[in-house]
């Protein structure tokens, strides 16, 4: 009745119930809209697009075939070549670029290593850093640490003393090398992205008062 | 306040569930599945002018007859919500990153003459 049309809420109850509950849905969705300040409401989740749906099954189906290779397996990565090595042993070689060899003072040096899921228990890792023997072509051992290797994940090394010693060559460059247990196969991870492979952070101060920080 | 039922023609809250598959916006509302809005309707005669519902004491209903009795202007009050509740969204806004949003006084929880 038209007395009550003038309370907002009066005019609703006196509509038949089809109208009435259209009316209220209409009323339910604009005071959403209003509310959440939006002109329209929005258009919902875009699938992502075709491409980025194909390479990522790609890398999927990648990452499939390389956990069926057998646990352990080496692939050439670029941050540590593989040396031709006794089947106990692994060599890691670490080249510095010049500039960091042109400064004068290392801060600290650490090497990281990724290690692949050991067998069962702690395994026992020797890692020795070489140098190059100043009266003769062979290298020598800098340094020795043996780890207890108890779970896949990453390990690191303070090697701040050799990288220290290296800038006294005229390529300064770094070998580390790991001895396993013989039926462990090779310590480092079979990972096709360089993401694991071992690497060195050192900090360096120039002479210059800025500082050098490489990877 | 009370809930509509029944005969009753007085001033209460109505039940009212939006579905939001009802009114397909389930596409990018992702929860919850729907809410209860609810509104108020019913008279709201003179004398239960200004309490909230009818739920009323006994002090409130002598006070209703006293002003039922002294017949001023016959103007009725209205009938609208005196207690709301915000309702929780999470949904997809337009640029399809997910949002979780607290809407006030969406829901309306009890009814009274003003």
């Amino acid at each position: 009745a038209a007395k009550d049309a003038w309370c907002p809420a009066c005019g609703v109850a006196a509509l038949a119930p089809g109208p009435q509950r259209d009316a209220l849905l209409a009323l339910a969705k604009q005071s959403i809209l209003a509310k959440l300040r939006l002109p329209a409401r929005p258009s919902g989740p875009q699938p992502p697009a075709r491409g980025a749906l194909l390479t990522a099954l790609r890398r999927m189906r990648a990452q499939r075939s390389d956990a069926a290779a057998p646990p352990g397996m080496l692939r050439d990565g670029r941050v540590a070549s593989r040396r031709s090595s006794t089947p106990r042993s692994v060599h890691l070689h670490f080249r510095f670029s010049q500039e960091v060899a042109g400064s004068t003072e290392i801060l600290q040096a650490t090497l990281y290593l990724f290690w692949a899921a050991p067998g069962p228990g702690a395994q026992p890792v020797t890692v020795r850093l070489l140098q190059p023997d100043p009266a003769g072509p062979n290298m020598t051992v800098a340094s020795e640490t043996r780890l207890e290797v108890q779970r896949p994940g990453w390990t690191t090394l303070d090697v701040r003393a050799a990288v220290r010693s290296l800038f006294g060559q005229d390529i300064p460059r770094l070998t580390v090398e790991l001895e396993v247990p013989e039926d462990w196969g090779s310590p480092l991870l079979s990972d096709h992205s360089d993401s694991h492979w071992p690497f060195v952070v050192t900090q360096a101060r120039a002479r210059t008062p800025h500082r050098v920080h490489r990877r | 306040g009370i809930d509509c039922g029944g005969d009753s023609r007085m001033c209460c809250r109505q039940e009212f569930f939006v579905d939001f598959k009802e009114i397909g916006w389930e596409d990018w509302i992702i929860q919850p599945d729907g809410y209860h809005m609810n509104y108020c309707a019913g008279l709201c005669p003179l004398h239960m002018a200004g309490v909230p519902g009818l739920a009323a004491s006994f002090h409130t209903a002598v006070l209703n007859r006293i002003k039922a009795a002294s017949a001023a202007a016959a103007v009725d009050s209205c009938c609208v919500p005196t207690q709301r509740r915000p309702l929780s969204l999470l949904y997809y806004d337009r640029d399809s990153n997910i949002v979780k949003t607290d809407i006030p006084d969406m829901i309306v929880d009890s009814c009274g003459c003003t």
